[in-house]
C-alpha cells in the first residue's frame, strides 16, 4: 500500500502532535545523593520515558507501516539517543544543568558522584550548548529526532524477502520525508539559501556528536549493571540488552 | 524483547 502523502508542514503537524508529554519522576529527592539514588533516578525515568517513545514512534506517520521486526530494530538503536535529545532541548535554556525532568536536575557536582558519568555529562553539556548556540526551533527538533529513529540503523532485516524489500524501502521514503520537512522548517527562518543549507549541515552534524554520547551512556549503563550498582528491570533492561547483543 | 513487541503491537485507545 501506497503511504499517503503529506507535505511537509503537515508531516511536522503531526510530529509535533506525537511529543511525548512532561515525564516526572515523582520520587523524594531531599535525602543525599548518592551514586546508588542517581543511577536509580535516572535509570527509573529512562524506564518511564521509554513507555512514552513507543507510543510516540507509532505516531510517526509510516513507522507502523514498517515490518514490525525493522520497529523493533529501530527502538532498540535509538532509544539512548532520543532519550539525549530529549533531556537537552528541555536543558536548553538552563545552562551548565542537565533538566532530565521538571522534577529532577542535575549539576556536574551532584553527577559526579556517580563514577564514569562526569565525561558522558561534560558531554551532554557541550552538545547542548552546541543546540543553544544554534538557536534550534521546536520544529527543527521534532524533525531530528524523528530522524534519529528513521536512521538509526541501515542493516534490518537481514534476509531480502520482499515484504523486507519494501519495508526498507518504505523506510528510506520515510527518511527522505522528514529530510523535506527539516528543510521546510529551516527554510521559514527567513535565511538566505547558502545559510539554509549550512544551518542543514550544523544540525545534521549534530546528530553524530548524540551517537557518540549515547554509545557512551549506553557503555556506561552496561557497566553499571554489571557492577550490580543499580537493579535494572522491565523495559529499560530489554533495551539495553538488545542494544548490547546489536553491538557485539 | 517481549515488552517492547507487546508495546508496539498494542492498538492505541
Amino acid at each position: 500500500p501506497q503511504l499517503p502523502v503529506l507535505t511537509p508542514e503537515a508531516l511536522i503537524a503531526r510530529i509535533m502532535e506525537a511529543e511525548p508529554p512532561d515525564i516526572y519522576l515523582m520520587r523524594d529527592m531531599s535525602g543525599p545523593m548518592t551514586e546508588a539514588t542517581v543511577m536509580m533516578s535516572l535509570t527509573n525515568l529512562a524506564d518511564k520515558e521509554l513507555v512514552h517513545m513507543i507510543t510516540w514512534a507509532k505516531k510517526i506517520p509510516g513507522f507502523v507501516d514498517l515490518n514490525l521486526l525493522d520497529q523493533v530494530h529501530l527502538l532498540e538503536c535509538c532509544w539512548l539517543e532520543v532519550l539525549m535529545m530529549g533531556l537537552m532541548w528541555r536543558s536548553v535554556d538552563h545552562p551548565g544543568k542537565l533538566i532530565f525532568s521538571p522534577d529532577l536536575s542535575l549539576s556536574r557536582e551532584e553527577g559526579s558522584c556517580v563514577q564514569g558519568f562526569v565525561e558522558i555529562y561534560d558531554m551532554l553539556i557541550a552538545a547542548t550548548s552546541r543546540v543553544r548556540e544554534l538557536k534550534l526551533q521546536r520544529e527543527e527538533y521534532v524533525c531530528l529526532k524523528a530522524m534519529i529513529l528513521l536512521n538509526s540503523n541501515m542493516c534490518l532485516s537481514s534476509s531480502d524477502g520482499g515484504e523486507e524489500l519494501q519495508s526498507r524501502s518504505r523506510l528510506l521514503r520515510l527518511l527522505d520525508a522528514m529530510t523535506d520537512a527539516l528543510v521546510w522548517a529551516i527554510a521559514k527562518s527567513g535565511l538566505s539559501f547558502r545559510q539554509q543549507y549550512t544551518r542543514l549541515a550544523h544540525l545534521l552534524m549534530l546528530l553524530s556528536h548524540i551517537r557518540h554520547v549515547s554509545n557512551k551512556g549506553m557503555d556506561h549503563l552496561h557497566c553499571m549493571k554489571m557492577k550490580n550498582m543499580v537493579p535494572l528491570y522491565d523495559l529499560l533492561l530489554e533495551m539495553l540488552d538488545a542494544h548490547i547483543m546489536h553491538s557485539s | 524483547h517481549t515488552k517492547l513487541l507487546q508495546l508496539l503491537t498494542t492498538k492505541p485507545e
